[in-house]
């Protein structure tokens, strides 16, 4: 997993 | 379909805290230190311009191939328009961060950035003289974002999904210039004048795209020459355009 991606599919807080 | 009003109260709310590089400033720069400064920032400001496209509303909708198509083609224009704006009241300067002001003349230790610098000051007095507004920074950014013009011009989708997330993103855009028309239309400016206003403020994204295929170039050479370390999430969307 690309850190972009993660960070696109963290719901947000 | 958010009301015109609404969708740019989104967009305002939106916008990312101010951030600040957080390093003791040695100066005078070397190229060394002067990129890693700004490789650092943008590193941060990155993580910070994903929450942003997050909240710009529509964009989860799409597919999550567009939307990491879309980040990946527009994240170094996104980050010289936002520090256009930082920059905008103070003339001759680029406001990287509270604390990490530059001039045109500190970009003297890093080979071939000079030629940035002065294309980034001369559009931020282009902004200047249009006297900017935070209503319409906000739509042009909304515009970049969306604006990928291999995605509009050359792919044609393949699938189904493909073609409703390509028909949800042109939707979004269409309602992004709305925003943009409707914030220039509160200017109280005639309606020629304000036709003018549309272009002049459009045609400045060609301008800034230019700026960051070179700022693209010139971050890559600095990588390969082995002047700074690019790491992490910088990495993976420079990766992306090289």
């Amino acid at each position: 997993h690309t850190k972009l991606l993660q960070l696109l599919t963290t719901k947000p807080e | 379909h958010l009301h015109l009003e609404e969708f740019i109260s989104r967009i305002m709310e939106a916008e990312p805290p101010e951030i600040y590089l957080m390093e003791d400033m040695k100066k005078p720069f070397t190229e060394a230190s002067m990129m890693m400064s700004l490789t650092n920032l943008a590193d941060k400001e990155l993580v910070l311009m994903i929450s942003w496209a997050k909240k710009i509303p529509g964009f989860l909708e799409l597919s999550l191939a567009d939307q990491i198509h879309l980040l990946k083609c527009c994240w170094l224009e996104i980050l010289m328009l936002g520090l256009m704006w930082r920059s905008v009241d103070h003339p001759g300067k680029l406001i990287f961060s509270p604390d990490f002001k530059l001039n045109r003349e500190e970009g003297q230790c890093v080979e071939g950035i000079m030629e940035i610098f002065d294309m980034l000051l001369a559009a931020t007095s282009r902004f200047r003289e249009l006297k900017l507004r935070r209503e319409e920074y906000v739509c042009l950014k909304a515009m970049i974002l969306l604006n990928s013009s291999e995605y509009l011009c050359t792919s044609s989708p393949q699938t189904a999904e493909e073609l409703e997330s390509r028909n949800k993103m042109l939707r979004l855009l269409d309602s992004v210039i709305d925003a943009l028309v409707w914030a220039i239309s509160k200017l109280g400016l005639t309606t020629q004048q304000q036709t003018l206003r549309l272009g002049h403020l459009t045609m400045l994204l060609s301008h800034i795209r230019h700026m960051s295929n070179k700022g693209m170039d010139h971050l890559s050479t600095m990588k390969r020459k082995n002047v700074v370390l690019v790491y992490d999430l910088l990495l993976e969307m420079l990766d992306a355009n090289t």
